[in-house]
């Protein structure tokens, strides 16, 4: 799980039956009270769960998440909506939730101002099992979740990922690990659960529609090399660019069929591109 | 619930402030960053999360989360 913390922005992505959701007040009360800040806007997504049985409510059902979110945002949070994006693959969707004070489909409060940033949510499920190994402790080593994550790290190639990033990581014992990457003002994110039968990888990283085109095609190419999902989403968020197109060009290659796209728009969040793939059998 | 504890797929919030004192916001002031980290800490026990490692550079702090 990762939390980032911007001048203006926080971002929680958590794993496991957490119970994210129960973070809103007590932040809105921090930033109000301690630093006078208020909430222009609030995104909130997920995935298809594995185990839905096995999440508290509210996240027994998207309807519950989003009575509870209603409920915890102030009401100048006026323009809201909630969707779930769906896949011909009935156990993946995409669940957005979105609120802003603004009637606007760009985004609202980007650090830069110039609204060309771009958000790339990647979730994989089947990974190869050899490439799942890497995130194991070596039964007979010892070494600390930093250490670990370290040597997890660079031998997968996630540090190739983007070169500049500085890299924070950690493995968990037996297996699991979690890094956020720092680029100036970008972060990146990957999470891991490499158990045969249920494994998951996801990345995420934040991008501008400013850079070179094929800076995120080479991204994708790379994460898809690391972990080599048979099946794979990726959600585009981003004010108005055609940056999801590049998606396929990118996996397609790799042995990975686009299975279905769905588009939606959303206040303070923009358009939303979600794209399913399976790997070619 | 798999053996481990783990359950893959994240559940991911984001939120976005403003305010009226420059000091506060964008990349005038420290804003959020400047909460206290035992005040995180109580945010991320709501949660049912702890920081296990932390990194920041001059734009943003990133922590990784048990869980």
């Amino acid at each position: 799980s990762s939390l980032f913390v911007y001048p203006t922005k926080i971002i929680i992505k958590t794993c496991g039956t957490t119970q994210l959701l129960k973070s809103i007040p007590p932040l809105l009360r921090l930033a109000s009270l301690d630093r006078g800040l208020t909430l222009i806007s609030c995104r909130y997504t997920r995935g298809n769960f594995i185990f839905p049985s096995a999440q508290p409510f509210p996240y027994t059902n998207f309807q519950n998440e989003v009575v509870y979110l209603e409920e915890s945002l102030p009401a100048t949070l006026c323009y809201r909506k909630a969707n779930v994006m769906p896949s011909k693959t009935p156990s993946h969707a995409w669940h957005v939730f979105t609120a802003s004070t603004q009637n606007t489909t760009c985004r609202v409060g980007e650090d830069d101002n110039d609204g060309g940033l771009f958000t790339l949510e990647i979730c994989m499920t089947e990974l190869d099992r050899d490439l799942a190994r890497n995130f194991f402790l070596r039964p007979s080593a010892k070494y600390d979740g930093d250490s670990a994550g370290k040597e997890m790290t660079a031998v997968t190639g996630i540090s190739e990922i983007n070169p500049r990033a500085l890299i924070c990581d950690f493995a968990f014992d037996p297996c699991g690990y979690s890094m956020n990457g720092i680029d100036g003002d970008r972060h990146s994110t990957i999470h891991v659960t490499p158990e045969d039968g249920y494994s998951y990888a996801s990345f995420e990283c934040v991008g501008s529609v400013y850079d070179d085109r094929d800076d995120v095609v080479r991204v994708l190419k790379k994460v898809v090399q690391i972990f080599r999902p048979a099946t794979m989403s990726v959600s585009t968020t981003c004010a108005s660019h055609e940056v999801w197109t590049r998606v396929a060009g990118a996996v397609e290659p790799l042995g990975l069929k686009c299975r279905s796209c769905a588009v939606d728009e959303f206040p303070a969040a923009g358009n939303v591109v979600y794209q399913t793939f399976m790997a070619r059998r | 619930m798999a053996v481990s504890g783990f359950e893959g797929f994240e559940k991911r919030l984001e939120l976005h402030f403003s305010g009226d004192d420059p000091k506060n916001v964008g990349s005038l002031g420290l804003g959020l960053r400047l909460l206290d980290f035992e005040s995180l800490q109580q945010v991320l026990h709501a949660v049912q999360c702890t920081v296990v490692s932390a990194v920041a550079n001059q734009h943003f702090d990133a922590y990784v989360l048990s869980e």
